[in-house]
């Protein structure tokens, strides 16, 4: 079966939670991305934000990333099947998991859309 | 085969031109949602605006709905299959679809979260 290296996108675009919700949208934007891990200079994953987290810094008035961030984020693993990652998604109501390694190092990004892609290819 | 219609969401939260950046996002955020479909006051769709695009105003400082909102709006049909809905929003890049009648009125959201799911229950 297709597993989630095969779809995820490799080397993502990647932030530090010391970084400004600004400079969050301005790496959204230049990478055309939704979502961001958010890591430690190690790549370890602490956390995600997503340009629906960004809507929440406007609608509430919120100041730093740490504060629309989420901290558990949800992940996979690279031998994982599509399946399951489209299973995960479901259940805690994201678009995106984040791949990591063992350590927790970012290895890649899953979508929704990756994964509905593969329905257009059928 | 699964048509658009069996997966849409129905009656979809919707907003109007003359809203504000800020509306949007607390209606997105209070719906739970990343896409807005803009509507005339007789709900034909006139835009689309997304959280992507509520990033875009946070990185370069846009003032208005206007301002960040696609008008071009790739659309689909109730009776149009999922293979068809995968197809545009891989072609096209973007993540949902409004659903509109021959009026061009917005019926329904297709999202690419929506798509993925099917994956999920195979
Ligand atoms: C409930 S979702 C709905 C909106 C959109 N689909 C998204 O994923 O951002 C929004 C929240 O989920 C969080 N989120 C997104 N991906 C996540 C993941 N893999 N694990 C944990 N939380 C996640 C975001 O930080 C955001 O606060
Ligand atoms: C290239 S996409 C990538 C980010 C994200 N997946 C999204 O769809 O917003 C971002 C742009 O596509 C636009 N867009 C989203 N859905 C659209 C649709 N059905 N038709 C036309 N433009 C759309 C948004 O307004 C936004 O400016």
């Amino acid at each position: 079966p297709v597993t989630v290296e095969d779809l995820m996108m490799k080397d993502p675009p990647v932030i530090l939670e010391t970084s400004s919700i600004r400079q969050a949208a301005e790496l959204m934007i230049g990478q055309e991305v939704d979502h961001l891990p958010i890591v430690s200079k190690e790549l370890t994953l602490s956390g995600i934000v997503t340009s629906w987290d960004i809507a929440k810094s406007v609608a509430g008035d919120f100041q730093s990333l740490a504060e629309i961030m989420t901290k558990d984020v949800i992940t996979i693993r690279c031998s994982d099947t599509l399946r399951l990652a489209a299973s995960l998604m479901e259940k805690h109501a994201v678009s995106a998991l984040p791949v990591i390694d063992e350590e927790g190092r970012v290895l890649g990004m899953l979508t929704s859309e990756m994964i509905s892609r593969t329905e257009a290819l059928q």
